[in-house]
């Protein structure tokens, strides 16, 4: 199973957008994915029309707080409209982690113990995981439990200035947990060919990134599309709302790229 | 003096953008604004082309810690290429003030205390406060000292429904705290006449507003320009960067619309 924590401290880049629509299309691809919802804001868990969680099926928060009391972690995921794609919801009580969990020892490592303890390995072939703006806790546990991380940066000049930002943090995060993040895959999003703006920033993207041989620019680059969009009024994601859109087709190209670099390694 | 809070937990709906040019619109204006940039990203600082503080001018973070340490405060703001425009550059420090100032007695009137401290009120006619993402430490602390809020909410459904969770919060905080929190503006960004989906979130977002009489939504609407997403890369509001934009000509509506109602007051 592999771990895809999908984050950046800049907000509005398209992290949600990038989690729903990779988790769907894996699933699409026959695959066994599971997406958690690690953002107070719940957008992932609505843009599929999950509500919160029911009296067995338990949002992560509920999850979280099992595994810090040591009570058997009664784990149900929400099945979504996609066969093979699983939902563990979010919840707005996911804003008060950063104040309730600071104390405990290791917060940073809450989420890699829950997945431990619930045994993932044999149910799911990817684990998808979306986290709020900013570096907060809840975002450093995704970055610690991750095999591999996306990074979705929007073709804007103040989403480019946040990277540097994202990467020294990653840094940090490497040195003092024992992460086992292995590739950083940079995500061009909401890229408009018809804009200069759009076409300077991928150039300087590609300029600061020669050099540093652990980021990769993904291949794929996501459209500026409006039915993307649209999707998330609908509770759908873009390849159920709109197949034939620009934005459903490179989510697939996106999958398979994943696919491809997960045979690779 | 008028405190003005530009705040929104949902990522990349335009508080930044509105945040700097509201102010630079106010000081062209011939009002004396202050710009205090309170997000770890430092967006509204770098959009101004202003690093990090020298050894006199501190940065907002070096005042909160003399704040704390009860020293006295070296108030010196750092000026930008318009006259009436002053700034408190943000730092990466912020980053850390979830864990550090938490601890403290009330630690969210801290920006509220270092205001009443500085005695601001004969410099300055408008103090404008950019703040990050989520419902953290740091935008408390700006909506606690704030005498107006202005909500951006990019013409999108993610950005809609945060807007509940936004509000949620409001109503605590002015239960929690002696808020002198008068007016809240709704300020709609990103609006694209041509789509469907702006239309149609104008449209809900007005029947959401119906009956509760302390929201207001601005007249003014600011328009999906290219050019404030290139403002920042040359670290110029928009009205020095193309003052015949589309983007120029909504913020200055915007300013005469937040002066209007000052005076309505
Ligand atoms: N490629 C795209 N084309 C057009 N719109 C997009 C695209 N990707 C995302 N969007 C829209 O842009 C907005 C921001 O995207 P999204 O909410 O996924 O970003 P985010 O990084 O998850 O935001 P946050 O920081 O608040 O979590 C949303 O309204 C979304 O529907
Ligand atoms: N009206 C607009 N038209 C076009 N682009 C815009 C507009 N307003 C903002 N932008 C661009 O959209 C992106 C998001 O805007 P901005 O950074 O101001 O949002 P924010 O709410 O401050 O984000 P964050 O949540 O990260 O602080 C930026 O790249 C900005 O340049
Ligand atoms: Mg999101
Ligand atoms: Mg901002």
């Amino acid at each position: 199973m592999q771990i895809i924590t999908i984050a950046n401290q800049k907000g509005g880049v398209g992290k949600t957008t990038t989690a729903v629509n990779l988790a769907a299309s894996l699933a699409a691809s026959e695959y066994n994915t599971l997406l958690i919802d690690l953002d107070p804001q719940t957008n992932a868990s609505s843009s599929l029309n999950i509500t919160n969680s029911s009296e067995s099926q338990k949002n992560i928060y509920e999850l979280l707080i099992q595994c810090i009391q040591n009570e058997t972690i009664s784990f149900e995921p929400t099945t979504s409209m996609i066969d093979r794609l699983h939902v563990v919801p979010g919840t707005i009580d996911l804003a008060a982690v950063e104040s309730e969990f600071s104390e405990l020892d290791n917060p940073q490592m809450l989420l890699s113990k829950l997945l431990n303890k619930v045994k993932l390995d044999c149910n799911y072939d990817f684990l998808i995981i979306d986290t709020p703006p900013g570096i907060g806790l809840l975002t450093i546990n995704a970055l610690v439990a991750a095999d591999k991380l996306i990074i979705p940066v929007q073709s804007e000049y103040l989403a480019l200035e946040g990277l540097c930002l994202m990467l020294e943090t990653l840094d940090r995060i490497k040195e003092g947990f024992d992460s086992h993040l292995s590739n950083v895959y940079i995500l061009i999003t909401m890229y408009d060919s018809r804009l200069k703006l759009s076409k300077a920033v991928e150039k300087e993207l590609r300029e600061k990134i020669v050099g540093n041989s652990e980021l990769i620019i993904c291949n794929t680059v996501i459209p500026r599309n409006v039915r993307l969009a649209e999707a998330p009024s609908h509770g759908l994601p873009i390849m159920l709302f709109d197949p034939a859109s620009s934005g459903a087709s490179a989510y697939i190209e996106l999958a398979k790229e994943v696919l491809k670099n997960e045979e690779a390694n």
